[in-house]
């Protein structure tokens, strides 16, 4: 099993060897990659070894075949189709977000419970009433749910996802989510995001 | 120094006390507090050790002093202004979030390089030209600046930012930010959290 935090930094790699192809390089050391992504350099050896991609001395990474392989890793070579709950500010941000298709997920249809909501369509994608979520993920093995609703709606919510048998759910709402063992559950948690800014500023303003 | 990984913890501590005060609890325990987080209790008298709060044996902590003691550390009971740069489609959403003005962070100002947008007014925040970002915010005293333009617009906006005396940033964008060491930047970063949840839906289909 690949820890977290090596996962959370794969995406940054990625990055930069598209800059590095950009650039016209071929190969690239671990050392350049430490350079541009700040890590340092064990740690990107480290990180990189997940990779069945060998670093040759002298030369390093071949970067064509780095990315693919790092791409692989991440299931974003595969496209996976999910459903995303709660069409307001956050959920229609999301919906015109076109680089998520580009790392393998894809929302194929939206829910909401605002009937002004229900039967419209939000950058490209259906709005349906969320009772129909059920029938529809069923049918269409939908594996990825996205929860934008209040916090207050959102363990409901995932309820319904899980008996839908979608089984991975990605929660924007700071409300924490009760769900089976098997059911994997990543947060987008901008509250703890806030809080390690506001106190690094109030220790910095202390100084 | 307070750890980042506790920091990032305290806002659920502050989540469920509301919730105990809501059931009209005075005092509560390590104990119950982990049940309600998920986290060791261990983890959460460390965490908790960082207030001035002691907790007392056989009726635990104090839950209004805890709760405020531990917005005191995260400085959410001051109120910072800040100014967002980039009013699309997360800039609007993030501008429509009154969740921020109640934990410290209220969006003064909005500034954007689109004509259509500039005069206008989103949630209630007006919309300038991004060029005045300077003369602005150092009026103002602004110290708190967020990032939400297109990836290879961010650098540059960030370099506005720490020209115009902003000291902290908070990057909604992909790009990684170089900027003086005194200044600090603190990054939602979507597609990080998007490859730990598309790896852990992958090793589970594996399995
Ligand atoms: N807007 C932001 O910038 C922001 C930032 C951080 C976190 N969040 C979190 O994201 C979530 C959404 O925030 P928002 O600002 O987009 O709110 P919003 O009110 O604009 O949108 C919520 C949407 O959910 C729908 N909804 C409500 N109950 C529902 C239910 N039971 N089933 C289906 N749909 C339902 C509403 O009709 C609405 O369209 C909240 O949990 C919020 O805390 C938002
Ligand atoms: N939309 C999402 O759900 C989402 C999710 C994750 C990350 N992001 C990141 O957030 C950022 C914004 O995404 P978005 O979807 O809101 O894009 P968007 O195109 O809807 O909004 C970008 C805004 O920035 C403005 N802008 C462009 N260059 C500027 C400059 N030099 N100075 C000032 N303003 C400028 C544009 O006029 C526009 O209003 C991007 O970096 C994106 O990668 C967005």
């Amino acid at each position: 099993r690949i820890p977290t935090s090596t996962l959370k930094r794969l995406p940054q790699y990625l990055e930069v060897l598209k800059q590095f192809t950009r650039a016209g390089l071929r190969e690239v050391s671990a050392t350049k990659i430490s350079v541009f992504t700040d890590f340092h350099q064990t740690l990107v050896r480290k990180d990189l070894s997940y990779t069945s991609i060998n670093n040759v001395p002298q030369s390093g990474y071949n970067i064509k075949q780095l990315a693919k392989a790092i791409e692989e890793l991440l299931n974003w070579s595969d496209t996976s189709s999910s459903y995303l709950v709660g069409v307001g500010h956050l959920g229609s941000a999301l919906l015109g977000y076109q680089e998520f298709s580009l790392r393998g997920l894809t929302i194929v249809d939206s829910f909401d419970n605002d009937p002004a909501k229900i039967g419209t369509i939000v950058h490209g994608v259906p709005v349906h009433s969320v009772l129909e979520i059920t029938s529809l993920a069923a049918k269409k093995h939908i594996k990825i749910g996205i929860i934008t609703v209040p916090p207050e709606a959102a363990q409901l919510v995932a309820d319904l996802m899980v008996h839908s048998g979608i089984k991975a759910i990605w929660n924007f709402t700071p409300q924490k989510l009760h769900v089976p063992t098997d059911i994997i559950v990543e947060n987008v948690d901008m509250f703890a995001s806030l809080a390690v800014l506001s106190r690094r500023l109030a220790e910095k303003d202390a100084q």
